[in-house]
């Protein structure tokens, strides 16, 4: 078990450094284990935007947080796929250059995994082939308004 | 394996049966509305279906709450019920049927029924079904509203469970 | 002191009410002292939106909570005035409608405060009369490139 | 009373001395810019430069980590200073000064030093001159990136603090 753990910290590490290098354009990340038995020892986070230092996390912006987060749980989905990934808003404090990187990530994962993005950016709207509209015209019922299934050129 | 369909009944604002339909990968799918619609709800039901038992992972303070209110126009309902079927072709699911529904109720009293495939079951059958398929409580599968950078303020120890899902 | 406080509060209460009802075009909103020496016991806030019930503020959603904390913002500025407001991205989670209704909401407290605001939202940024380009030419190094005075029609 | 200006010079990303002049109310601004490009990092300046005692609330864990540390083009600095500069016309603030400038220094080694119009002072000087203005501690006057909902998730007695600044 505990060789399995660090292959899979090993792979996560691999996999979160390509996916953050290719989110911001350069920079770099990683993840190690902390001093201590593997089963139970801490993880920790260190991430380098490019042209910027090596600073603490807390230090990063809002949305360079919000990358660097969504590059650990790619990461993770990468290493050990899963059939889906619900994420709600995961896109609210990135701008608009940053919003497009992430919609060519998620196209990227939609191969083999199913993604569901909860949004209000027209940006990532647009990078959807299928929208759920949700509406309350009767106060405090959700209703399903529209399903549309739409082909996006690339 | 893949999701085919998401159908939420008496689960917060969701009073009227709807049913969400997804397409088999590659599939990118937005949900949009305006505030308050019921958008996260849809993310909350999901979680409900597959086995959360962290009312606080559901935005309430006791597992009733995800029943039907109530609004202006109309009364609040007694039970919740949430189902979600699975196309099941690879046999990824640990189970030998091609498709695979799911399905929760919670009453008002707090407790809840499962049912895989129509048989009734315990919170075990669900969890066990789910075992190593990348789905099991969605630790990294499902990304609630505001919480996307709590891998990040979180402390060292406390991270390891997301990761321990992936091993 | 006490009296002081349990005065201070319902002036809050009432604005907060006000404010609230005018954010959510509807609803009702109170916030009130818990059981207790009002000197130390808790301070409850409830809010019920336009057609809905009265339900947990941990049921309500990002857009909705949002707004209500910011109404909250405003009630205590309008109850004790502060020569100046600074917003950091507090309209991260409104969508269109509710951002242009913050935005009249600002553009009132502005008479008498000082509103500053951090946006990524091209509405927000409209109800502004100066602007504040901040952007990172050089890596790492933070520089002002434009202040500029734009008068917004209304 | 209003603003007149605030200068950060070495504060975080924000390298060489960077003047933001403010217009008088009737006035809302707009701080814009990419991710990263060092906007939330002026909110940090002047929650510093009133006082701020809490390295959280700056977004660092030591007061040192506010000095600019360096980058690809960069040698770190030694110190970090930002300046305020009041007009106080109306005699708000509380001294006979119709133009209040406040400074704050914060070295390496942690230490902080305070001015008031270019005279030393202590942090306690600064916290009787916001007294009462509602300035103190930037209670609901300066709310942070993603802590606008915070009033709503704490427990009713940690509410206390920022209805108490209005009291
Ligand atoms: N048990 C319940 N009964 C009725 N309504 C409920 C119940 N639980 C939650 N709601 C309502 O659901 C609404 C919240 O929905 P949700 O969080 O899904 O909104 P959203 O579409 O995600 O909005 P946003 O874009 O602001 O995040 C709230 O207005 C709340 O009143
Ligand atoms: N002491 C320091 N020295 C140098 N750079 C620093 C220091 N502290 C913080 N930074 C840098 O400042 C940047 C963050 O700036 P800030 O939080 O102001 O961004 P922002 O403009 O608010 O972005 P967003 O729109 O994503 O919220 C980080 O990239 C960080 O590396
Ligand atoms: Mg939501
Ligand atoms: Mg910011």
């Amino acid at each position: 078990a505990k060789y399995k753990f660090l292959r899979t910290i090993e792979e996560v590490n691999k996999n979160f450094s390509e996916v953050f290098s290719s989110l911001f354009e350069g920079g770099e990340a990683r993840i190690s284990l902390l001093e201590g038995d593997p089963l139970e020892c801490g993880i920790e986070i260190v991430a380098r935007p490019s042209g910027k230092k090596w600073l603490s996390l807390s230090l990063m912006s809002g949305g360079e947080k919000s990358l660097t987060a969504i590059s650990i749980m790619f990461s993770l989905i990468r290493t050990r796929p899963s059939p889906f990934c619900f994420m709600d808003e995961v896109d609210a404090a990135l701008d608009e250059i940053n919003t497009i990187r992430f919609t060519k990530l998620i196209k990227e994962f939609s191969q083999n995994s199913q993604i569901v993005v909860v949004t209000h950016s027209k940006r990532t709207m647009s990078a959807a082939s299928a929208m759920y509209g949700v509406t309350m015209e009767e106060p405090g019922v959700s209703k399903l308004v529209s399903m549309k299934l739409v082909k996006v050129a690339d | 394996m893949h999701l085919k369909e998401l159908t939420l009944k008496g689960f917060k604002s969701f009073a009227d049966k709807t049913s969400f339909m997804f397409d088999a990968p590659p599939s990118v799918s937005a949900v949009v509305g305006p505030n308050g619609c019921g958008k996260s709800n849809i993310i909350d039901a999901l979680r409900f279906v597959i086995g959360e038992q962290s009312v606080k992972d559901l935005r309430g303070s006791s597992l009733d709450e995800v029943i039907f209110a109530g609004s202006s126009t109309r009364k609040p309902v007694s039970l919740a019920e949430v189902s979600i079927v699975f196309d099941n072709s690879d046999g990824h699911l640990k189970t030998d049927y091609s498709e695979v529904a799911v399905k929760r109720r919670v009453f008002r009293s707090g407790e809840s029924e499962f049912y895989i495939n129509k048989n009734l079951c315990r919170l075990k059958d669900i969890k066990d079904l789910f075992l190593d398929t990348g789905i099991g409580n969605g630790a990294y599968s499902i990304i609630n509203q505001g919480q996307v950078d709590q891998i990040l303020s979180s402390k060292p120890e406390e991270r390891r469970a997301i990761f321990e899902e992936a091993a």
